[in-house]
Protein backbone atom coordinates (compact mmCIF):
# COMPACT_ATOMS: atom_id res chain seq x y z
CA UNK A 1 0.00 0.00 0.00
CA UNK A 2 0.83 3.40 -0.37
CA UNK A 3 1.31 5.51 2.97
CA UNK A 4 0.42 9.04 3.52
CA UNK A 5 3.48 11.80 3.48
CA UNK A 6 3.63 14.86 5.44
CA UNK A 7 3.68 18.17 3.78
CA UNK A 8 6.64 18.36 6.36
CA UNK A 9 8.51 16.63 4.58
CA UNK A 10 8.15 18.50 1.19
CA UNK A 11 8.18 22.17 3.09
CA UNK A 12 10.49 23.51 5.35
CA UNK A 13 9.66 25.71 8.24
CA UNK A 14 10.65 29.37 8.10
CA UNK B 1 -4.22 49.83 13.06
CA UNK B 2 -6.31 47.67 10.85
CA UNK B 3 -9.48 48.96 8.43
CA UNK B 4 -10.32 46.63 5.62
CA UNK B 5 -13.89 47.30 3.84
CA UNK B 6 -15.09 44.30 1.31
CA UNK B 7 -18.26 45.25 -0.65
CA UNK B 8 -19.53 42.06 -0.13
CA UNK B 9 -19.86 39.56 3.32
CA UNK B 10 -20.02 36.82 0.94
CA UNK B 11 -16.34 36.79 0.14
CA UNK B 12 -15.45 36.54 3.86
CA UNK B 13 -18.03 34.06 4.43
CA UNK B 14 -17.14 31.68 1.94
CA UNK B 15 -13.01 31.47 2.79
CA UNK B 16 -14.21 30.62 6.41
CA UNK B 17 -16.81 27.96 4.83
CA UNK B 18 -13.66 26.80 2.79
CA UNK B 19 -11.32 26.03 5.32
CA UNK B 20 -12.98 25.55 8.72
CA UNK B 21 -13.31 21.91 8.18
CA UNK B 22 -9.31 21.82 7.72
CA UNK B 23 -8.03 24.48 10.13
CA UNK B 24 -10.04 25.05 13.57
CA UNK B 25 -7.71 27.92 14.61
CA UNK B 26 -5.15 30.58 12.65
CA UNK B 27 -3.61 33.75 11.91
CA UNK B 28 -4.77 35.97 9.90
CA UNK B 29 -1.73 38.39 8.87
CA UNK B 30 -1.98 41.81 8.11
CA UNK B 31 0.23 44.00 6.22
CA UNK B 32 0.06 46.60 4.17
CA UNK B 33 -0.70 44.70 0.97
CA UNK B 34 -3.51 42.23 2.28
CA UNK B 35 -4.72 39.85 4.60
CA UNK B 36 -3.20 36.22 4.43
CA UNK B 37 -3.17 33.35 6.12
CA UNK B 38 -1.09 29.64 5.92
CA UNK B 39 -2.26 27.01 8.31
CA UNK B 40 -1.69 23.04 8.15
CA UNK B 41 -4.06 20.48 9.37
CA UNK B 42 -3.98 18.77 12.19
CA UNK B 43 -2.44 15.64 10.91
CA UNK B 44 0.16 17.82 8.56
CA UNK B 45 -0.99 16.02 5.81
CA UNK B 46 -2.67 19.23 3.78
CA UNK B 47 -1.83 23.09 4.06
CA UNK B 48 -4.38 26.29 3.09
CA UNK B 49 -2.45 29.28 1.83
CA UNK B 50 -4.84 32.31 1.33
CA UNK B 51 -4.46 35.77 0.37
CA UNK B 52 -6.92 38.69 0.31
CA UNK B 53 -4.62 41.55 -1.42
CA UNK B 54 -5.70 44.77 -0.72
CA UNK B 55 -7.00 45.63 -3.91
CA UNK B 56 -9.47 43.64 -2.99
CA UNK B 57 -10.72 45.66 -0.29
CA UNK B 58 -11.84 49.15 -0.47
CA UNK B 59 -11.02 51.17 1.38
CA UNK B 60 -7.34 48.78 3.03
CA UNK B 61 -5.20 50.35 5.58
CA UNK B 62 -3.08 48.75 7.62
CA UNK B 63 -0.07 50.53 9.18
CA UNK B 64 1.93 47.80 10.88
CA UNK B 65 2.16 43.86 10.70
CA UNK B 66 -0.99 42.72 12.76
CA UNK B 67 -1.61 38.67 13.10
CA UNK B 68 -5.56 38.38 14.22
CA UNK B 69 -5.35 35.37 15.92
CA UNK B 70 -8.96 33.92 15.12
CA UNK B 71 -10.96 30.45 16.16
CA UNK B 72 -13.22 30.26 12.58
CA UNK B 73 -15.86 28.39 14.76
CA UNK B 74 -16.44 31.79 16.73
CA UNK B 75 -15.99 33.42 13.24
CA UNK B 76 -18.54 31.40 11.50
CA UNK B 77 -21.04 32.32 14.13
CA UNK B 78 -20.21 36.48 13.72
CA UNK B 79 -20.10 35.78 9.96
CA UNK B 80 -23.69 34.32 10.63
CA UNK B 81 -25.06 37.56 11.01
CA UNK B 82 -23.87 39.39 7.96
CA UNK B 83 -26.34 38.88 4.74
CA UNK B 84 -24.12 37.96 1.47
CA UNK B 85 -24.63 41.37 0.13
CA UNK B 86 -23.97 43.27 3.31
CA UNK B 87 -20.55 45.35 3.30
CA UNK B 88 -18.31 44.14 5.82
CA UNK B 89 -15.68 45.84 7.43
CA UNK B 90 -12.88 44.64 9.23
CA UNK B 91 -11.33 46.74 12.03
CA UNK B 92 -8.30 46.21 14.63
CA UNK B 93 -6.35 48.18 16.72
CA UNK B 94 -2.17 47.65 16.49
CA UNK B 95 -1.66 45.14 19.44
CA UNK B 96 -5.57 43.66 19.28
CA UNK B 97 -7.53 41.65 21.80
CA UNK B 98 -10.65 41.72 19.35
CA UNK B 99 -11.14 42.28 15.87
CA UNK B 100 -14.27 44.16 15.20
CA UNK B 101 -16.65 43.54 12.57
CA UNK B 102 -18.93 46.03 11.01
CA UNK B 103 -22.02 44.42 8.25
CA UNK B 104 -24.18 47.49 6.77
CA UNK B 105 -27.11 46.36 4.36
CA UNK B 106 -26.56 47.94 0.64
CA UNK B 107 -29.51 50.82 1.73
CA UNK B 108 -27.58 51.75 5.11
CA UNK B 109 -30.52 51.21 7.12
CA UNK B 110 -29.19 48.35 9.68
CA UNK B 111 -25.54 48.46 11.02
CA UNK B 112 -24.74 44.99 12.70
CA UNK B 113 -21.61 45.67 14.92
CA UNK B 114 -19.57 42.98 16.25
CA UNK B 115 -16.61 42.27 18.46
CA UNK B 116 -14.92 38.67 18.25
CA UNK B 117 -12.07 37.98 20.98
CA UNK B 118 -8.71 37.04 19.82
CA UNK B 119 -5.98 34.32 21.24
CA UNK B 120 -2.76 34.20 20.95
CA UNK B 121 -1.53 31.35 18.52
CA UNK B 122 1.93 30.37 18.06
CA UNK B 123 1.76 29.47 14.16
CA UNK B 124 4.61 27.92 11.91
CA UNK B 125 4.98 29.01 8.18
CA UNK B 126 6.22 26.79 5.87
CA UNK B 127 8.06 28.03 3.15
CA UNK B 128 6.58 26.76 -0.20
CA UNK B 129 9.08 26.36 -2.75
CA UNK B 130 8.28 27.68 -6.16
CA UNK B 131 7.89 24.94 -8.62
CA UNK B 132 7.69 24.56 -12.11
CA UNK B 133 4.66 21.83 -12.24
CA UNK B 134 4.86 19.00 -14.56
CA UNK B 135 0.99 19.68 -15.64
CA UNK B 136 -1.29 22.24 -14.80
CA UNK B 137 -4.97 21.56 -15.17
CA UNK B 138 -7.71 23.53 -15.41
CA UNK B 139 -11.37 22.85 -15.10
CA UNK B 140 -14.85 23.94 -13.84
CA UNK B 141 -14.88 24.01 -10.11
CA UNK B 142 -17.74 21.90 -9.96
CA UNK B 143 -16.71 19.40 -12.12
CA UNK B 144 -13.86 18.59 -9.85
CA UNK B 145 -15.81 18.81 -6.72
CA UNK B 146 -18.17 16.16 -8.45
CA UNK B 147 -15.33 13.92 -9.80
CA UNK B 148 -13.84 14.02 -6.21
CA UNK B 149 -17.11 13.06 -4.50
CA UNK B 150 -18.36 10.79 -7.00
CA UNK B 151 -14.68 8.66 -6.45
CA UNK B 152 -15.21 9.47 -2.55
CA UNK B 153 -18.00 6.44 -2.42
CA UNK B 154 -15.77 4.15 -3.81
CA UNK B 155 -12.40 4.82 -2.33
CA UNK B 156 -10.24 6.80 -0.13
CA UNK B 157 -7.98 7.44 -2.64
CA UNK B 158 -7.55 8.62 -5.94
CA UNK B 159 -4.91 8.64 -8.85
CA UNK B 160 -4.34 11.81 -10.77
CA UNK B 161 -2.66 10.73 -14.09
CA UNK B 162 -1.76 13.31 -16.68
CA UNK B 163 -0.51 12.38 -20.08
CA UNK B 164 -0.49 13.32 -23.77
CA UNK B 165 -4.29 11.47 -23.97
CA UNK B 166 -5.27 14.41 -21.26
CA UNK B 167 -5.85 13.58 -17.47
CA UNK B 168 -7.65 11.03 -15.68
CA UNK B 169 -9.20 10.42 -12.17
CA UNK B 170 -8.70 6.87 -11.08
CA UNK B 171 -9.52 4.77 -8.01
CA UNK B 172 -10.37 1.57 -6.85
CA UNK B 173 -12.27 0.38 -3.96
CA UNK B 174 -13.76 -2.91 -1.94
CA UNK B 175 -16.68 -2.62 -4.75
CA UNK B 176 -14.96 -1.97 -7.90
CA UNK B 177 -13.13 0.84 -9.68
CA UNK B 178 -13.76 4.15 -11.32
CA UNK B 179 -12.24 6.06 -13.95
CA UNK B 180 -12.67 9.66 -15.18
CA UNK B 181 -11.16 11.02 -18.82
CA UNK B 182 -10.99 14.44 -19.37
CA UNK B 183 -10.32 15.92 -22.24
CA UNK B 184 -8.95 19.51 -23.46
CA UNK B 185 -12.48 21.99 -24.12
CA UNK B 186 -12.42 24.77 -25.11
CA UNK B 187 -16.16 26.75 -25.18
CA UNK B 188 -15.43 30.30 -26.40
CA UNK B 189 -19.35 31.99 -24.86
CA UNK B 190 -18.67 29.93 -21.78
CA UNK B 191 -15.08 29.78 -20.97
CA UNK B 192 -15.60 28.81 -17.13
CA UNK B 193 -16.92 25.39 -18.96
CA UNK B 194 -13.04 25.06 -20.35
CA UNK B 195 -10.93 21.97 -19.39
CA UNK B 196 -7.15 23.57 -20.50
CA UNK B 197 -4.25 20.93 -19.82
CA UNK B 198 -0.68 21.81 -19.88
CA UNK B 199 1.39 19.26 -19.43
CA UNK B 200 5.70 18.93 -19.84
CA UNK B 201 5.97 15.63 -18.63
CA UNK B 202 3.86 13.01 -17.56
CA UNK B 203 2.54 12.70 -13.74
CA UNK B 204 0.80 10.28 -11.84
CA UNK B 205 0.02 10.80 -8.41
CA UNK B 206 -2.24 9.37 -5.57
CA UNK B 207 -3.92 11.30 -2.91
CA UNK B 208 -6.45 10.68 -0.35
CA UNK B 209 -9.96 11.97 -1.61
CA UNK B 210 -10.52 12.95 2.07
CA UNK B 211 -8.94 16.47 1.89
CA UNK B 212 -9.63 16.71 -1.89
CA UNK B 213 -13.51 17.00 -0.40
CA UNK B 214 -12.71 19.28 1.94
CA UNK B 215 -10.69 22.12 -0.70
CA UNK B 216 -13.86 21.41 -2.67
CA UNK B 217 -15.92 23.59 0.30
CA UNK B 218 -14.10 26.07 -1.72
CA UNK B 219 -15.93 25.79 -5.24
CA UNK B 220 -18.39 28.47 -4.61
CA UNK B 221 -15.32 31.24 -5.15
CA UNK B 222 -14.43 30.65 -8.36
CA UNK B 223 -16.10 29.05 -11.59
CA UNK B 224 -12.98 27.66 -12.58
CA UNK B 225 -9.45 25.42 -10.61
CA UNK B 226 -6.19 25.37 -11.72
CA UNK B 227 -4.40 21.51 -10.25
CA UNK B 228 -0.86 21.64 -10.47
CA UNK B 229 1.34 18.55 -9.98
CA UNK B 230 4.82 17.62 -10.57
CA UNK B 231 6.00 13.96 -9.62
CA UNK B 232 6.46 13.44 -5.57
CA UNK B 233 5.71 16.78 -4.49
CA UNK B 234 2.39 17.78 -2.98
CA UNK B 235 -0.59 18.59 -5.39
CA UNK B 236 -1.57 22.34 -5.41
CA UNK B 237 -5.12 23.25 -6.09
CA UNK B 238 -5.76 26.77 -6.69
CA UNK B 239 -9.35 28.56 -6.67
CA UNK B 240 -8.34 32.15 -8.16
CA UNK B 241 -9.90 34.94 -6.82
CA UNK B 242 -10.42 38.45 -8.16
CA UNK B 243 -7.59 41.42 -8.03
CA UNK B 244 -4.65 38.31 -7.90
CA UNK B 245 -6.44 37.46 -4.65
CA UNK B 246 -6.56 33.34 -3.78
CA UNK B 247 -7.02 30.07 -1.86
CA UNK B 248 -4.66 27.75 -2.52
CA UNK B 249 -4.04 24.21 -1.23
CA UNK B 250 -1.45 22.12 -1.10
CA UNK B 251 -1.78 18.31 -0.02
CA UNK B 252 0.87 15.66 0.30
CA UNK B 253 0.78 12.74 -1.89
CA UNK B 254 0.74 8.95 -1.32
CA UNK B 255 3.61 7.07 -2.24
CA UNK B 256 5.01 4.08 -2.41
CA UNK B 257 3.90 0.48 -2.83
Amino acid sequence: DRSQKSILGFFQKK
Amino acid sequence: MLEARLEQAALLKKVVDAIKELVQECNFDCNDSGIGLQAMDNSHVALVSMFLKSESFSPFRCDRNIALGINLNALQKVLRAAQNEDILTLKAEDAPDVVNLVFENATADRISEYDLKLMDIDQEHLGIPDTDYAAQISMPSSEFQRITRDLSAISESVTIECNKEGVSFACEGDIGKGNIKLRQYTNVDKPAENVEVNMTEPVALTFALKYLGNFCKASGLSEQVRLCLSNEVPLMVEYALANNSYIRFYLAPKIGD
